[in-house]
């Protein structure tokens, strides 16, 4: 299971016709942009490196730190054939979405 | 009332 995985990660992901297969929540203010679903089978699901409660960082060296949502969502849907994620897990931020 | 509402985008 990922359980192994290292808390910060570089993930290179190549766009399938339906996207990357992941969702992102966050981007209001400077809280972050966090993925909040992996799709079953899509390519993050494939790549095995990212995982639920994973704040992205930058995607292709754009800091996403303090990104809003809309352009968070923007950069990935035109960023081309492939993303590099930077992204650290923090589950504990992320859960904060799934409370609300 | 948790007026922030959160958006989810798929990408």
């Amino acid at each position: 299971d990922q359980g192994d995985l290292p808390l910060e990660r570089r993930v290179l992901l190549r766009r399938s016709p339906n996207g990357f297969g992941f969702n992102i929540v966050g981007g209001d203010g400077d809280e972050g942009i966090y993925i909040s679903f992996i799709q079953t089978g899509g390519v993050a699901d494939k790549s095995g490196e990212l995982r639920k409660g994973d704040r992205i960082l930058s995607v292709n060296n754009i800091d996403f730190r303090g990104v809003t949502h809309e352009d968070a969502a923007t950069v990935l849907k035109n960023c081309g054939d492939t993303a590099e994620l930077h992204v650290i897990y923090k589950y504990d931020d992320f859960i904060r979405f799934e409370n609300r | 009332l948790q007026t922030k509402n959160y958006r989810q985008s798929a990408v």
